[in-house]
C-alpha cells in the first residue's frame, strides 16, 4: 500500500496530518484505559462496603473488559471515519491550492532549458558590460593622449606665430615675398655691379 | 520516516528564501 | 451560508465523534457488562457512569484544546481556509514540489535573475551610450589633431619655402 506522506501539508502545518491523528488517537485511547480503571477501582471500593455482596474482583474486571472491549470497537471505527473526514476535509490542502512560499512557480514555470538560457543571456550581458567597460576605458585614455598631443601641437603652432610676430614687429610681414624681393635686388644689383665693372674695365 | 517528511519539507520552506538572500547578495555584489 | 472554516469542521467533527462514542457506550451497555453491581447498587452504577462520561469527554476536549494550541491549528486552519479561498478560481490542479530540489529552487530564483538581467541591459546601453560619445570625441579629437598637424605641415613647408629663398638669396652673394 502506497504511503500517502501528505507532504505537501506538511510543508504547511509543520507536521505530517497522520501524526496528528495519531497523538490524538493515543491520547483518547489513554483517557479511555484510564477512565475504565478509575470506574474498576471506584466500583471496587464501593464493593467493600457490601461484604456479602458476593460479586468478587475477577468479576468486576470481567466486566470492565467486557465493556472497555466494546467500546475499544467502536472507538476505532468512529475514530477511522473522524481520521478519514480530518484528513479529507481538514488537514489536507486541495489539489489547485498553491501556498504562498511556492507563487513562484506559479508566476514563472521556467523549465530547466528556459533557467539556463536565461543565465546564459545574464552572462553573456555581463561579458558584453565588461567589453564595452574597457572599451571606455581606451577611449578616455586616448582622449587623455589626445589632450596632451592638442597642448604640444598648439604650442609649435603657438612657436610658429610667435616667430610670425617676430618678423612683423621688424617690419617683414612676409619672408618669403622680402627673401624674393631681396634675391630680386641682389641679382640687379649684381647685373649693374657688373655693368659697372665692364665699363670701368674699358675706361 | 515522519521526520524526514517534516525536515525535508520544512526546508522546502525555509530553504529557498535563504538560498534566494545568498543569489541576492551575490548579485548585489555583481551591480556594485 | 459560506461553508465552514476548517477550525469549525474540525471542532464539529471532534464533538460528533464524542456524541457516537459516548451513545455508543449507553447506560445500558455499562449497566449490562457491571450487571451484578448494577443489580446491588443502581442509583451508585447511574453516577459512576455518568462521571464516566463526562471524565472521558471533559479529558478528550482537553487533549483536543491542547493539541490545537500546541500545532497552532486555529490559526493554521484560518490560514489556510483564506489560501484555499484565494485559489478557489484555479481549476488546474497546482504546482508541487518535484523532490529534486535545484529544480525547485530555480524558479524562485527567476524574479531576482529577471531584475538582475534588466539592470544589466540598462546599464549596458547606459554603457554603450555612454562609449558612444567618448567615440565621438576621440574622433573629433584626431580629426582635430590631424588638422593641427596639417597647419603644422602647411607651417613647416612655408618656412621650409623660406629658407629655399633664402639660400638663392644667399648664392647671389656668393662668388660664382
Amino acid at each position: 500500500m502506497s504511503v500517502n506522506p501528505m507532504a505537501y501539508e506538511a510543508q504547511f502545518f509543520g507536521f505530517t496530518p497522520q501524526t496528528c491523528m495519531l497523538r490524538v488517537y493515543i491520547a483518547f485511547q489513554d483517557y479511555l484505559f484510564e477512565m475504565m480503571l478509575v470506574v474498576e477501582s471506584v466500583i471496587l471500593k464501593k464493593l467493600d462496603g457490601f461484604p456479602n455482596a458476593k460479586i468478587s474482583a475477577f468479576q468486576i474486571r470481567k466486566s470492565t473488559e467486557k465493556f472497555l472491549l466494546f467500546m475499544k470497537e467502536h472507538f476505532d471505527k468512529l475514530f477511522g471515519k473522524m481520521e478519514e473526514v480530518l484528513l479529507q476535509l481538514v488537514l489536507n490542502i486541495p489539489k489547485n491550492v498553491l501556498l504562498p512560499e511556492d507563487k513562484v512557480h506559479e508566476q514563472y514555470p521556467y523549465t530547466k532549458e528556459q533557467f539556463q538560457a536565461l543565465q546564459d543571456e545574464i552572462d553573456q550581458l555581463q561579458q558584453r558590460y565588461k567589453a564595452e567597460a574597457s572599451a571606455g576605458q581606451a577611449l578616455l585614455a586616448e582622449i587623455e593622449e589626445q589632450k596632451t598631443v592638442q597642448a604640444e601641437l598648439e604650442k609649435i603652432l603657438q612657436w610658429f606665430d610667435g616667430l610670425e610676430n617676430i618678423c612683423r614687429a621688424h617690419g617683414t610681414s612676409n619672408f618669403k615675398e622680402s627673401f624674393a624681393f631681396l634675391t630680386q635686388n641682389s641679382k640687379k644689383l649684381q647685373g649693374v655691379l657688373k655693368d659697372v665693372e665692364k665699363k670701368s674695365k674699358k675706361l | 520516516f515522519d521526520e524526514l517528511i517534516v525536515e525535508t519539507t520544512t526546508k522546502r520552506k525555509q530553504w529557498p528564501k535563504k538560498i534566494l538572500m545568498h543569489a541576492i547578495q551575490t548579485m548585489k555584489g555583481e551591480q556594485e | 451560508p459560506a461553508a465552514p472554516g476548517r477550525g469549525q469542521l474540525f471542532a464539529a467533527v471532534v464533538d460528533t465523534f464524542l456524541e457516537k462514542l459516548v451513545a455508543a457506550g449507553s447506560y445500558q451497555r455499562f449497566a449490562n457488562c457491571y450487571r451484578d453491581f448494577y443489580r446491588l447498587q443502581p442509583e451508585l452504577t447511574r453516577s459512576i457512569y455518568d462521571q464516566f462520561v463526562s471524565q472521558l469527554q471533559a479529558s478528550i476536549k482537553e487533549e483536543i484544546q491542547e493539541v490545537k494550541e500546541e500545532g497552532n491549528l486555529e490559526a493554521l486552519f484560518n490560514s489556510l481556509d483564506k489560501i484555499v479561498e484565494e485559489a478557489k478560481e484555479q481549476e488546474e490542479p497546482a504546482w508541487r514540489p518535484s523532490g529534486i530540489p535545484e529544480e525547485d529552487v530555480r524558479s524562485a530564483m527567476v524574479p531576482y535573475l529577471l531584475k538582475h538581467r534588466a539592470y544589466l541591459r540598462k546599464v549596458l546601453k547606459e554603457k554603450e551610450e555612454e562609449n558612444r560619445k567618448l567615440a565621438e570625441a576621440v574622433l573629433a579629437g584626431r580629426d582635430r589633431i590631424a588638422e593641427l598637424q596639417r597647419l603644422i605641415q602647411d607651417r613647416k613647408q612655408a618656412w621650409q619655402a623660406i629658407s629655399k629663398e633664402q639660400r638663392e638669396l644667399v648664392l647671389t652673394f656668393k662668388e660664382p
